[in-house]
């Protein structure tokens, strides 16, 4: 484990307790594509069901549990909490997110390391992660106005994406056998996609003003 | 040990 992979798990770990920290602090999840977290707990779950058959480190296997319960109650939460479900943008959340499940599935039965069934739910997982925060985006874009605590969660998504390409750089100097294409193109893919994100949040930062995409 | 095969990232 590298400094920039340690960096990049805790980006991650922080957009997670900053997002249910949101949830519980203000008992509201305006500005949250309920479709980006559905998304995000199908990425999980295809992703680590080696949880049981390889173990990799007691990290590995706590990190795992961690993104697999906190978005599966994130989800929970935003469709049957009584008072937070209320606050769902549901009218703004209309990305039709399973063309992205489908597109994703597809490539995986075609582009795989192996054929099997584990292996291709992983790569299943690493394209539908690439695309997740779509939804997100869109609903951003559309409601113009970002509160601060959903601006750092996408954030800190952001900065998750980025410290794992520049982990990918260092294992691929280090290790002379690290070659994962499907983890790294899609990073690339999915690092590219909050670059607009991004752009606005360190003008807003800048400025010191609140943060606002452009309609 | 065959380090690209192990899905050692999260």
């Amino acid at each position: 484990m590298n400094i920039f992979r340690l960096a990049g798990d805790m980006t991650h770990l922080i957009s997670v307790l900053v997002l249910l920290l949101k949830i519980y602090a203000t008992k509201s999840c305006s500005g949250i594509s309920l479709k980006t977290q559905e998304l995000y707990a199908m990425v999980f779950l295809a992703r680590y069901l080696d949880l049981f058959s390889d173990f990799i480190s007691l990290y590995n296997t706590v990190m795992k549990l961690v993104f697999i319960g906190s978005s599966l109650a994130i989800v929970w939460c935003m469709r049957y909490h009584r008072v937070v479900r209320r606050s769902y943008d549901r009218e703004l959340d209309t990305f039709r997110y399973w063309i992205l499940v489908g597109a994703c599935f597809t490539l995986a039965l075609v582009l795989h390391e192996k054929f099997s069934f584990q292996e291709v739910f992983w790569a299943f997982s690493i394209y539908l992660e690439a695309v997740a925060i779509l939804p997100q985006l869109v609903l951003l874009q559309r409601s113009g106005n970002v509160d601060n605590l959903t601006g750092q969660y996408v954030f800190f998504l952001g900065a998750y994406r980025a410290f794992y390409i520049l982990n990918w750089i260092y294992r691929y100097l280090t290790e002379p056998r690290f070659t994962r294409w499907i983890s790294c193109v899609s990073g690339l893919v999915q690092t590219a996609l909050y670059a607009d994100f991004f752009y606005y949040y360190f003008i807003s930062w800048k400025n010191n003003a609140k943060l606002q995409l452009p309609a | 040990r065959e380090p690209s095969n192990v899905k050692d990232e999260l």
